[in-house]
């Protein structure tokens, strides 16, 4: 995740 | 139904006055474009029934491995209506295939055309489009899955609803032709990023972050 750290944190954005 | 109600309102280009190179100015706001659209594509995929309850671990897998199969079929269903053979990738960015060859997506076009004729032809429903792309997604072969089973189950969800609604229509042979098109889609949505990667790598082309972190998961 550390990588793909923006897709992983939209996804976590409800 | 609900995918349709789901379906964000198409983007349209903004304009870039930052070059007088035509051909790079293009490739910029197309970038933007689908830098933009992959935002609205993480937003959307978390609305598909499903897809919400795969551990995050699988969706980040299924969205790295199936973003630009679901942003092609996009392209091609707005390129269809459009009826000319231009590349509609917004109401005010259609390429044709001098501007695509000027721009270094000469294969791009080839692709697209190809892809587009085949749902031309089949003469694709509102409804098609919206469970076509969602299946792409879950359909996309992440490798390894966290939990196999969960996505078995999203991928069966939507094999249902597509067969569902193509029985309400009495088109038996309907729903195998539509899967029949996916291998011809995953093989457009490679030759895409085999040229964006080519654009940033080799001609220096700027990406945008969430773009160039999708298109290296996928390099």
């Amino acid at each position: 995740t550390e990588r793909h750290k923006i897709l992983h944190r939209l996804l976590q954005d409800s | 139904s609900h995918l349709l109600l789901t379906e964000p309102a198409p983007l349209a280009a903004n304009q870039d006055d930052s070059t007088n190179d035509s051909s790079l100015r293009i490739l910029l706001i197309l970038c933007d474009l689908l830098n933009r659209e992959l935002l609205l594509l993480i937003g959307w995929a978390k609305q598909i029934p499903g897809f919400s309850g795969l551990s995050l671990v699988d969706q980040m897998s299924l969205l790295q491995s199936g973003w630009m199969e679901a942003l092609l079929v996009g392209v091609a269903w707005r390129s269809q209506g459009a009826g000319g053979d231009e590349l509609v990738f917004a109401g005010n960015l259609c390429l044709d295939e001098a501007q695509c060859r000027a721009t270094g997506l000469a294969d791009l076009y080839e692709a697209l055309r190809h892809l587009i004729a085949k749902y031309r032809a089949m003469k694709l429903s509102p409804e098609e489009v919206v469970t076509l792309k969602a299946m792409a997604l879950a359909n996309s072969d992440a490798d390894p899955v966290d939990c196999p089973d969960s996505v078995q189950r999203f991928q069966d969800g939507l094999h249902e609803a597509l067969q569902d609604y193509e029985s309400s229509r009495r088109e038996q042979h309907r729903a195998g032709r539509l899967l029949m098109t996916l291998p011809l889609l995953r093989q457009t949505a490679d030759r895409a990023v085999q040229a964006f990667l080519r654009l940033h790598r080799h001609r220096h082309v700027p990406i945008h972050k969430l773009l160039l972190e999708m298109l290296d998961a996928k390099a």
